[in-house]
Parts: structure tokens; sequence; C-alpha cells
């Protein structure tokens, strides 16, 4: 069925975490990386044959490393999002 | 920078999820 895919809609990623525009770049990031790799047309959300819904569930950044002065100095960024692809002429759950 | 690293793990996150696509 993915064969049949031409177009694909990503709208802005909610994000429950208050770090501000993290939803809206890693949509942009999503869009260019498509764009990119993939045959499909990204398109606004109206006119597209498929849709991928996303969400950023949480956002955590912890120091893993410091100076001998007890500075940050090696910091980890995790992410953790949810997206379900969905073909929007069927209501098909794609991914 | 603070910035351009966040942004590197932003742009990884982007390529796991476009992996679900192909």
């Amino acid at each position: 069925h993915r064969e049949q895919v031409r177009s694909i809609a990503v709208p802005v990623f909610a994000c429950s975490d208050d770090r501000p525009g993290l939803g809206l770049r890693l949509t942009e990031a999503v869009h260019k990386e498509i764009q990119r790799r993939l045959p499909y047309r990204v398109v606004p959300g109206g006119s597209a044959d498929s849709r991928l819904i996303g969400r950023v569930l949480g956002a955590y950044k912890d120091v893993i490393g410091e100076t001998r002065n007890d500075d940050p100095r090696t910091l980890q960024l995790q992410l953790a999002v949810e997206v379900t692809w969905t073909d929007m002429r069927t209501q098909k759950v794609l991914a | 920078s603070m910035a351009t690293a966040s942004q590197q793990v932003i742009d990884r996150m982007a390529r796991q999820i476009v992996d679900l696509l192909e």
C-alpha cells in the first residue's frame, strides 16, 4: 500500500514539554528529511493522501559529566516522541 | 554550542521517524 502513497501531511507536532519551539523544530526537521529521502510530496493537511501525526511526550536533559570545578561539561538530551502515519483514504495505520 | 547540539538530537530523531516511513 505504501507504493500508492504520493503525498503526506505533517502538521506541527504537539509538545507537552514546555521547551519553546521544540515541536516546531522537530516538525521542520521531519519535513526536510522526508523531502531528502522519500518520494512523497509534503503538502497541507486537507489534500494529502496520508498524514503523519506526532507528539513529543517528553524531553529530558541530564548532566552526565562535570569539570573538576563541578560545572556541567557533558549533557545528555533524550526525546520521547510518538508518531502515527495513517492512510487518509482507507484510515489504515501504515506505521 | 548548546543550540547546535540540541539541533543534532532533533535531526537524529527526525531521521528515526522517517525510517518508519520507508
